[in-house]
């Protein structure tokens, strides 16, 4: 038997907002440590994975390793069912092919459960390998949402250039070109509010836009985004989310032609 | 113009 329930029912909703749109179908693989997803977007030019740990929910139990193949939109359409202040459990028996999502409100007078249908997908798995980035900044994550908004007007791509006197975002296309140079925050004050940045080597990548506006779906999951970046491999943008765990977004890069 | 890479090439398949 699997049954996983989070008193912050909220981080699930949120979940599944950052990743329905990026992703149409996945493999929650759950064990004893918690829930892991891996998956590409269809381009496979982007890849999500998500891990929430066993220790980060209100009462977790899974007797076998379970994998749970499921649709996304069909699952953000239940989720949207549930309240944002409600208790949210899944559950499901061993080798089942339904799983049970349950929404108790607040007080317990609403208590909805929800049945799906489960997927069988042969998902391939990446391997990804640990990488010492060149780079890393970690900046506010409404601020990072903001720039790839305003940048994707101006163009498909955006450059994003690491320097140890800042970041510098760029766009250019037919209306003009745009930067947004963000210094590294002197005092840092409120962490939350800083742009800090670690760079062993100056990097310069391009990224296509639209995966990037993808990414920052999961903004409401956490007040702060890390970028790390190094030469020619993918960039990872990482949400941590409280006391539980994080999303974590890979983008290959654009080359020049 | 540019050329968007694939993660395959990046990270090992399965």
């Amino acid at each position: 038997m699997f049954e996983a329930r989070l008193l912050r029912g909220s981080i699930l909703k949120k979940v599944l907002e950052a990743i329905k749109d990026l992703l149409t179908q996945a493999t929650f693989d759950c064990d004893d440590s918690g829930i892991q997803l891996q998956a590409m977007d269809n381009s496979h030019v982007s890849l999500v994975s998500l891990q929430l740990r066993a220790d980060g929910f209100d009462k977790y139990r899974c007797d076998r390793n379970i994998s749970m193949g499921m649709n996304l939109n069909s699952v953000a359409k239940i989720l949207k069912c549930a309240g944002d202040k409600d208790t949210v459990t899944m559950k499901a028996q061993d080798n089942a092919d339904t799983v049970t999502f349950v929404f108790e409100s607040p007080n317990q007078e609403k208590v909805s459960d929800y049945e799906m249908k489960l997927m069988n997908l042969d998902l391939e798995h990446l391997g990804i390998p640990e990488t010492e980035y060149s780079c890393t900044i970690r900046m506010p994550s409404a601020e990072f949402a903001r720039i790839c908004r305003d940048l994707s007007q101006f163009g498909d791509s955006m450059v994003i250039a690491c320097t140890k006197e800042g970041v510098k975002f760029s766009a250019t296309g037919e209306i003009g070109s745009a930067n947004i140079k963000l210094a590294q925050t002197a005092s840092v004050d409120k962490e939350e509010e800083a742009v800090i940045i670690e760079m062993d080597e100056p990097v310069t990548l391009t990224f296509a836009c639209q995966y990037l506006n993808y990414f920052t779906k999961a903004t409401s999951l956490s007040p702060q985004v890390q970028l790390s970046m190094s030469a020619d491999v993918p960039l990872v943008v990482e949400y941590r989310i409280q006391d539980i765990g994080h999303i974590r977004y890979y983008l290959a890069p654009k080359i020049e032609d | 113009d540019e050329i968007q890479e694939a993660l395959q090439i990046f990270f090992t398949g399965p």
